[in-house]
Formats: C-alpha cells, sequence, structure tokens
C-alpha cells in the first residue's frame, strides 16, 4: 500500500451528497439505494479503523451543505480540472484530506452505468465507491492482490453487507488512524503479528456458486418487468433481459433491490407489472405492496381482501399463486388454489381503478394443457403466455386458451444459462469414474 | 513496436498516471525511449503484468481498464500539498 501522507486530524467525519446518478443511465439505482450502498462504503472503513462517519441530510433547498467528503455524481468537465471521459475509461476520482475546500470530495463519473449486486455488464457503485473513499481518507493506490486501492477495476466485489476490505488495506487505514478499540495494527495476536494469508486457491474454472440453485427451477414467482424477466426464489431474484441474455449468473439480494419489503423476506407469492401506471405489484401472503419502480409507496403494505377475491365456497381468498396482465386482452388475471379472477386495470385521472369481473372465479383448468397449479405466469413475446411450473414452462400461443398439446420446454436451458441435462445418464459422481492402463 | 498513435496515447496515459513527468513544453524535451520503457517497466510492476518494458498486449489491455483518475504514483503536485510514501 502506499500513504498520500494527508490524514484527517479528526475521527468522526460527516458526508453528503451533492447529486445522484442520472436515472436514465442508471435506472436500478434510485437515491436511497444510492445512500444505502454509499453508507455501506464507508463501513468497510470503519470496520477496520477507528471512524465514524454520518451523513449530512439534503437541506429545504435541496442542497447538502458542508460534509468532510461531499460526494457527486458529475460529467466530463466538472471544473475540478480532472474531466471525465464518457463512459469507460476513468470512472471517479477523490481528494486526498486537508484544509482546502476541495479535501475529501469525491466524484463519479454520471457517464458510467452504475449498478450494484454483481451485474458484470456495468460498473458496481460500492466496489468504486470503497475505493475512492480510500483515497478521501488518505491513501493513494495500491500494486497489492488482493487490495481495494488497486487502481483498475476488477468487476464487483459482492456481498455488500458483509464486506470485508483485505489486509493490505486494512495495514493501511490503520497506518493512519489506528486500530479500532485498540487491538495492533493486523488484529490477532500482538506478540506474534500474523503473516499475510496467502491468497485464496483458484480454481481453473471459476465457481459458479449459485448454480444448483439457478438451474433447478421451483421458482416462487416470475414476473415481466419492463421486457426483463425476474425469476424469485427465496431471497433471492435472476433477472433475463430483453435479449434473454441473464444480467448475472450470480443471482441478487431482493432486500438490497426492492426497497421497503419486510425485513427477512425470502419468499414471494406472485408479482405483476400493472401497465396502466407501471407500478409493480408483489403479493406476499394475505398481503400486496405496489411499488414505484425499486421502492414500496407509502401505505403499503395493504390487505389482499380489498381485491375482493372469494373461492367458489365464499371464502376470502388468502394467497396467490400467480398474476398477470395477459397482453392479448390486457385483462389482470389473479389465480389461486386452482381457480382464477379476472379484473379490468385502469386509470381515472391520477387515480388507478381496479374491477372485478362478474363470473369469477372459474377453474384454472380452462387454461388447457398447462398445469393447472403453477408457479406463476407471464406474458413474453407476441401476447403468448408463458406458464412456469417447477423447472418447465408451458406457452399458450396468440391469447390461445385451450390447447390440447402444449409441449412444456426447460425454464433453466431456455431462460437461465443452464446447461441442458445430459441426454445419456452419466454416473452422478464422475469421480467414481476411474481408468487405468490397464482399463 | 507499437503504431505511432498507439504510443502518444501511451505517452499520455503513462503521463496522467504519473508514470511519465508531464512533458514541458518549455524545454521541449521529447520522452526518451528509455525513459518510456523504464516508465512501462513500472507501470507493468505496479498493475501485475510482466514486466517487459514494452507495450505488449497485456500492457495495452491494462491499459484500456476502466479505472480510477488519480494517479499511480503520488507525486504530482497539483492535487497534493505534501508528498510522504512509506513502503512497507
Amino acid at each position: 500500500y502506499a500513504l498520500s501522507g494527508l490524514k484527517w486530524h479528526k475521527t468522526d467525519l460527516t458526508w453528503s451528497v451533492h447529486s445522484y446518478p442520472s436515472p436514465s443511465l442508471s435506472p436500478g439505482l434510485p437515491n436511497t439505494l444510492v445512500d444505502s450502498i454509499l453508507t455501506y462504503a464507508f463501513k468497510a472503513w470503519s470496520d477496520a479503523a477507528p471512524l465514524t462517519f454520518r451523513q449530512l441530510k439534503i437541506d429545504s433547498r435541496g442542497a447538502a451543505t458542508g460534509g468532510d467528503i461531499r460526494v457527486t455524481f458529475a460529467r466530463l468537465l466538472h471544473d475540478d480540472g480532472y474531466p471525465f471521459d464518457g463512459q469507460g475509461g476513468t470512472l471517479a476520482h477523490a481528494f486526498f484530506p486537508g484544509r482546502d475546500e476541495v479535501a475529501g470530495d469525491t466524484h463519479f463519473d454520471d457517464h458510467e452505468i452504475w449498478s450494484y449486486g454483481g451485474q458484470s455488464s456495468t460498473t458496481d457503485l460500492f466496489t468504486v465507491a470503497v475505493h475512492e473513499f480510500g483515497h478521501a481518507l488518505g491513501l493513494s493506490h495500491s500494486s497489492s492482490d488482493p487490495s481495494i486501492m488497486r487502481p483498475y477495476y476488477q468487476g464487483p466485489v459482492g456481498d455488500i453487507p458483509n464486506f470485508q476490505l483485505a489486509l493490505d488495506d486494512k495495514l493501511a487505514i490503520q497506518q493512519l488512524y489506528g486500530v479500532k478499540d485498540g487491538r495492533p495494527p493486523g488484529g490477532g495476536d500482538p506478540v506474534n503479528p500474523r503473516l499475510p494469508s496467502p491468497p485464496p486457491p483458484r480454481p481453473t474454472q471459476p465457481s459458479d456458486p449459485s448454480f444448483h440453485e439457478r438451474c433447478q427451477g421451483g421458482f416462487d414467482a416470475v414476473a415481466n418487468i419492463r421486457g426483463e424477466v425476474f425469476f424469485f426464489k427465496g431471497a433471492h431474484f435472476w433477472r433475463t433481459k430483453r435479449d434473454g441474455s441473464l444480467v448475472s449468473l450470480n443471482p441478487a439480494q431482493i432486500k438490497n433491490f426492492w426497497i421497503g419489503l419486510p425485513p427477512g423476506t425470502n419468499k414471494i407469492d406472485a408479482v405483476y407489472e400493472r401497465k396502466s401506471d407501471s407500478r409493480i405489484i408483489f403479493f406476499i401472503g394475505p398481503q400486496y405492496w405496489v411499488f414505484k419502480d425499486t421502492v414500496a409507496m407509502s401505505g403499503y403494505p395493504r390487505p389482499l381482501s380489498e381485491w375482493g377475491m372469494r373461492t367458489r365456497s365464499g371464502q376470502l381468498v388468502e394467497r396467490v399463486d400467480a398474476a398477470f396482465i395477459w397482453a392479448h386482452n390486457g385483462k389482470t388475471y389473479l389465480f389461486s388454489s386452482g381457480e382464477f379472477w379476472r379484473f379490468d386495470e385502469g386509470r381515472r385521472g391520477e387515480q388507478v381503478t381496479r374491477q372485478l369481473e362478474p363470473g369469477y372465479p372459474r377453474d384454472n383448468s380452462l387454461w388447457g394443457g398447462v398445469p393447472t397449479h403453477m408457479d406463476d405466469i407471464i406474458s413474453w413475446g407476441e401476447g403468448d403466455a408463458y406458464f412456469f411450473k417447477d423447472n418447465l414452462y408451458w406457452v399458450l400461443k396468440n391469447g390461445g386458451l385451450n390447447q390440447e398439446v402444449v409441449i412444456p420446454k426447460s425454464t433453466a436451458v431456455d431462460w437461465l444459462r443452464c446447461p441442458a441435462p445430459p441426454a445419456t445418464s452419466t454416473p452422478k459422481i464422475p469421480k467414481q469414474c476411474n481408468c487405468d492402463l490397464k482399463g | 513496436s507499437a503504431v505511432p498513435d498507439q504510443f502518444s496515447r501511451a505517452v499520455d496515459w503513462l503521463s496522467r498516471y504519473g508514470y511519465l513527468p508531464p512533458p514541458d513544453p518549455r524545454t521541449s524535451k521529447l520522452q526518451t525511449k528509455e525513459g518510456m520503457e523504464k516508465a512501462i517497466r513500472v507501470m507493468q510492476r505496479f498493475g501485475g503484468v510482466p514486466e517487459t518494458g514494452q507495450l505488449d498486449n497485456e500492457t495495452l489491455k491494462l491499459m484500456s481498464t476502466p479505472r480510477c483518475s488519480l494517479p499511480d504514483i503520488v507525486g504530482s503536485e497539483d492535487m497534493l500539498k505534501r508528498r510522504r510514501r512509506r513502503r512497507r
């Protein structure tokens, strides 16, 4: 590691955000999420050194005043003599501590597509933020590997809430600000200082821990949101883009993306995007949420009973199995325990209207050729309805309702970049194959 | 042997990130071959790619990797007031 020779002569630091990434380029990053990502980025350093970071909120004029470290998302020339260069190239920079007005200020290139949670084709905000805040605290670039202070972007560092600095970075920050709660630098036994542990062995093939989860199907909910298909399973979700490519092999955590669901949410029943106002509706048990983009609107959750769904035996519906808008007629369909209801959703001025149509519920068997107890349903392609169940999906073409024979296909292979299962049965654990000179 | 514009882009890159002193218009001193090679070696060592002193593919690839705008070698005056470097 290398030090700039400059440091803050206090340990309780403040920070403020003067501008956020442009939603047009970084749609998945609402301001509240940017705040929490930056908070975690500061926490990476306060976990290793006796530093505290307090965010100063924006005042009534809409500008954050003061703060030791001022965060800005800026483009090209932004009057600090270090212009950015559009997407790629330079990503961000920060000024070292000091008494100057500019000291500690951290600038991110607003031409980058900022994201979080392991999306490999974009730039991970958390990773770059931890690096730049290292500069704002007085560190220079490091040639060590691993080190967050390496000058080159090396992809997302992964698990944000549990991120730990590498030893090189810990030693560097502790060189400037001491060790948290008085332990010797580098932690561990003061008598025998810990040697740096060797880098972990790297498998020749990058391992894919989520492979099993992703490729065995059985999703809790599937939704077509803004043309991308989200596969929800447990506390995670995968996202397939319009062109059919998977945003990342690694699942993203629901709680880091969908702000406002109850902590500990680990099962979503159904999700759909309401066409009349592009809100996203989540169903969990007897409650539902309405999201504006990735943030739950205030006043939610609300009871499912508001939808007025009663079974044919007159009981209130307690949970939703599947929900989708059938592109064929624009109606909203909700499915529960083998029955389905149809709603007409529209708008009257600012108000969204929802009308349960008479004659419902009806039996799922009306949807011939597809499973009657599905995981979820989406509209996709040219108004086709895709029924997902376990690791298979069925397609009802062009608004067809009753197709005698529908050949199911593999969800894992077609949507989630999983290999097709081997045609012939191979031994379950290849290691048990053995071959020798005589064999 | 790098094509000329690749070479001049490399000179820009190396000056920008602190491996080469910024060109001084007053002395109109050109970068020497030795100076360039030395700067490339330092950059390769710092970046963790094989130290060849040449603009080989790995080096060019690293130069085109998105990165932080701060220089790698602490020392450009206008961003720092005082310079102290400590080596492990």
